[in-house]
């Protein structure tokens, strides 16, 4: 309870990560 | 009627610094990220004070989104050099909203090394994709005009839908999140109060423990 679980996976290009990386 | 700067300070009337605590507060208690319900909810409860606390500020870091103890989540002043600048004037309610998304993000991203990528569900990121305007990028907003054919109502959906412009916008995917969209303020206010009170749990056990 309370713990986030979540899946890691490698950094992408074109993923969320890397595009909101170009905005800041 | 007449908006209180703080609108935690709405829930009781002595409401100090004590009964709020920031979003970074919340990242390095833990030391992990915020999980999915909570991006939500943070994301509705600060949509909806901003909707009623104007000027719009752009938000910089995590330490400026203050969870209160009833729920409620506001946007404190930047206190970085040049606030009172890019802050608070000149910015448009697509820029908060952007620049929330972002700190959402970072927050569900908290702790991950820079060559990891953390899976989010498929609503969550197209609303942080939609709220940082970084949808274009992957090719998918085609703004849904495609849809000739349907009818108004249906189109009017989709465009609200893929083009987010205000706070409303927001809180609209939010609650469309849930399975019973009226519950939605109820719900994130709770989500939220809730990680307002483990976190305090989680303050008080670890300065026992110190």
């Amino acid at each position: 309870k309370g713990k986030s679980l979540y899946k890691i996976k490698p950094r992408h290009d074109s993923g969320i990560k890397a595009k909101i990386s170009m905005k800041t | 009627a007449e908006t209180p700067l703080e609108p935690g300070a709405t829930a009781g009337a002595a409401a100090g610094p004590q009964d709020a605590l920031s979003l970074e507060e919340i990242l390095r208690l833990y030391n992990q990220p915020i999980n999915e319900e909570q991006a939500w909810a943070v994301c509705y409860q600060c949509c909806g004070s901003l909707r009623a606390h104007r000027p719009p500020r752009r938000v910089r870091s995590a330490a400026q989104v203050r969870v209160w103890r009833d729920g409620t989540v506001s946007l404190a002043p930047d206190a970085g050099p040049d606030s009172g600048k890019m802050g608070y004037s000149h910015c448009t309610e697509t820029e908060v909203i952007e620049s929330l998304g972002i700190i959402i993000y970072k927050a569900l991203d908290y702790g991950l090394k820079e060559n990891e990528e953390r899976e989010l569900s498929p609503p969550l990121e197209q609303l942080i994709d939609r709220m940082a305007n970084t949808v274009e990028a992957d090719g998918s907003n085609d703004e849904g005009y495609e849809a000739a054919e349907e009818g108004l109502e249906e189109e009017e959906e989709k465009r609200k839908i893929s083009a987010i412009r205000s706070y409303r916008d927001v809180m609209k995917l939010c609650a469309a999140h849930l399975s019973t969209e009226s519950e939605a303020p109820n719900h994130y206010q709770a989500v939220c109060r809730a990680l307002f009170a483990e976190t305090k749990e989680l303050h008080t056990f670890l300065t026992k423990i110190k």
